[in-house]
């Protein structure tokens, strides 16, 4: 101690210590990577890399609501019109934006950034599949789709996540028309199922920044309920969602669900950092990102009343809801 | 941001998909 206080002692370089660490790191996850390249080329499919608990919590513990939320108000501002265009092409060239497919092409129309994430489409752009029972809902990159098995869903191959966590607790059955005629359930997939001989199946859309981020009905259902619920946003990119086990159970989302002609069917919209809050177009009363609600539980709303017994119908291909960002 | 379906299908019901495609709203997702 008292050759620390002389100055005597060796001194601690902060930069010094990140660089090892930092370089450490990174070798060790370079190696990692050796070795999976190495199984590949055998032949053998290397099993996903996962965050550990504390990489998970480190994650958790940056406070992306927050930022969410200052990007989204930063995205408010409205830019002076000399400013737009710079802007936006800067944006479009990055991210890939196709604007020749945007119903105004005019970069001088839209006032701010968020404007111009929420652009629409000419109505021509996207013809809706007629033969087809099940569209896809927005423009993107299909990460996983499948059956569900053993109440487990895949985010991507290999990595999945709780339909019990991801959905909640089965209580909007009430709202649900159609009677069960399937037998005791053993499980909470199987309450899901209400039609003796159907299965549970599942798709994952996920939208990148220069994608459209409307999203549309993927067929001819009825909404009964709605689910909120408030979480983390973080990334939900491809190579995150193979890196984070029960990624969509973590982040903000909002839970649909109805009936279609086969029975049960329910949409969700998964928030992420830069795309923070979801709106649906037929429910003013839902507020997503909001400081008001914490993490962990979830807000129930039901479209079933004594006055709407029908819930919300909607058409294949009509628009349900928008991602805004922050 | 991410969509995710689940929904109730008959067995025969097949998607006409491949992983890592990149899809279009308005586009078949699978058929009975």
């Amino acid at each position: 101690l008292s050759a620390a206080a002389l100055g005597l002692g060796p001194r601690v370089r902060p930069l010094h210590l990140l660089l090892a660490t930092g370089g450490g790191y990174l070798s060790y996850d370079q190696y990692g990577r050796y070795k999976d390249r190495q199984l590949e080329s055998m032949g053998i499919e290397a099993p996903p890399r996962l965050a550990n608990k504390t990489q998970v919590a480190l994650y958790k513990s940056i406070p992306t609501r927050l930022l969410s939320r200052a990007w989204g108000r930063l995205n408010q501002v409205e830019l002076p019109t000399w400013l737009r265009k710079p802007i936006y092409s800067l944006y479009i060239w990055t991210f890939g934006v196709n604007m020749k497919e945007a119903a105004v092409e005019d970069l001088h129309h839209y006032r701010n950034l968020s404007e111009f994430f929420r652009r629409k489409l000419k109505p021509q752009a996207r013809p809706v599949c007629d033969s087809h029972c099940v569209i896809s809902p927005a423009d993107g990159k299909i990460l996983h789709f499948g059956r569900v098995r053993n109440c487990e869903v895949e985010q991507v191959k290999g990595v999945t996540y709780s339909l019990e966590t991801f959905l909640g607790p089965q209580t909007w059955a009430e709202s649900l028309a159609s009677s069960r005629k399937v037998a005791e359930p053993s499980s909470f997939q199987d309450m899901l199922v209400t039609k003796e001989g159907n299965e549970l199946f599942h798709c994952v859309v996920y939208l990148a920044p220069g994608d459209y981020h409307c999203f549309h009905s993927p067929t001819d259902w009825r909404v009964a309920h709605r689910r909120h619920f408030p979480g983390s946003l973080m990334s939900v990119n491809p190579g995150v969602a193979r890196w984070i086990k029960e990624l969509f159970c973590h982040n903000e989302r909002v839970v649909l669900c109805g009936e279609w002609t086969h029975g049960f069917f329910s949409l969700t919209a998964v928030g992420a950092t830069n795309v923070g809050s979801i709106r649906i177009y037929f429910d003013k009363e839902l507020h997503t990102n909001s400081p008001r609600y914490s993490k962990g539980s979830y807000n129930d709303f039901s479209y079933v009343s004594n006055g709407n017994q029908e819930g919300v119908c909607m058409r294949k291909g009509e628009h349900l809801g928008e991602f805004n960002l922050g | 941001s991410t969509i995710v379906l689940l929904f109730e299908a008959p067995r025969d019901f097949t998607f006409s998909l491949k992983p890592g495609q990149k899809i279009r709203f308005g586009e078949a997702l699978g058929t009975m």
